[in-house]
């Protein structure tokens, strides 16, 4: 473990907090992709199989059991709470993301570490990691405004795959086998997916301006 | 790339 890695589990964490502080206190999910947060769930779920049959640490098993608590009872709030699901842009949020499942899970067929069940699930959950951002970024364009708490969200679900670069090259640096290219060109992939939200968050934040992603 | 036995990171 080292600290670029902490920082990104912490900034990922502080991410679904932030998203869980806006859908309790607001009782609304306006600006939410249900779709991507669809897509988190299955990502949690089809990476952490080995979450009983692998022991690594106390930390990786209680975060890890967080992550998949935590998307799937966004997901359930967000289908059947009936005050919040009233809040949902259904009609904004209509990014076939059953496309991205696909590609995904076609990719991982053809590059995976090995042709196992465990490991070709787990090259699909890296490989849908990167697109899960899409509905939630394509909603936010088309509703054009973002508000605080969902700005916040996306600007620290970005953060922590930024982070996870730097731990990537720190490890590659300090450990003589280290070599997870598909978890470091597809966590490129992903940072480079929020690339222009980071610019226009930045913006807003400069002007100390509500955040407005241009239509 | 050599095989991770295990996945170490979240």
């Amino acid at each position: 473990m080292n600290i670029f890695r902490f920082a990104g589990d912490m900034t990922h964490l502080i991410s679904i907090l932030v998203l869980l502080l806006k859908i309790y206190a607001t009782k609304s999910c306006s600006g939410i992709s249900l779709k991507t947060q669809e897509l988190y769930a299955l990502v949690f779920l089809t990476r952490y199989l080995d979450l009983f049959t692998d022991f690594i640490s106390v930390y990786n098993t209680i975060m890890k059991l967080v992550f998949i608590a935590s998307s799937l009872a966004v997901v359930c709030c967000m289908r059947m709470h009936r005050v919040v699901r009233r809040s949902y842009d259904k009609d904004l949020d209509t990014f076939r993301h059953y496309f991205l499942i696909l590609a995904s899970f076609v990719l991982a067929l053809l590059v995976n570490e090995k042709f196992t069940f465990q490991e070709i699930f787990w090259a699909f959950s890296i490989y849908l990691e990167a697109l899960a951002i899409l509905p939630q970024l394509v909603l936010l364009q088309r509703s054009g405004n973002v508000d605080n708490l969902t700005g916040q969200y996306v600007f620290f679900l970005g953060a922590y795959r930024a982070f996870y670069i730097l731990n990537w090259i720190y490890r590659y640096f300090t450990e003589q086998h280290f070599s997870r290219w598909i978890a470091c060109v597809s966590g490129l992939v992903q940072t480079v997916l929020y690339a222009d939200f980071f610019y226009y968050y930045f913006i807003s934040w400069k002007n100390n301006a509500k955040m407005q992603l241009p239509a | 790339s050599d095989n991770e036995e295990s996945h170490d990171e979240l």
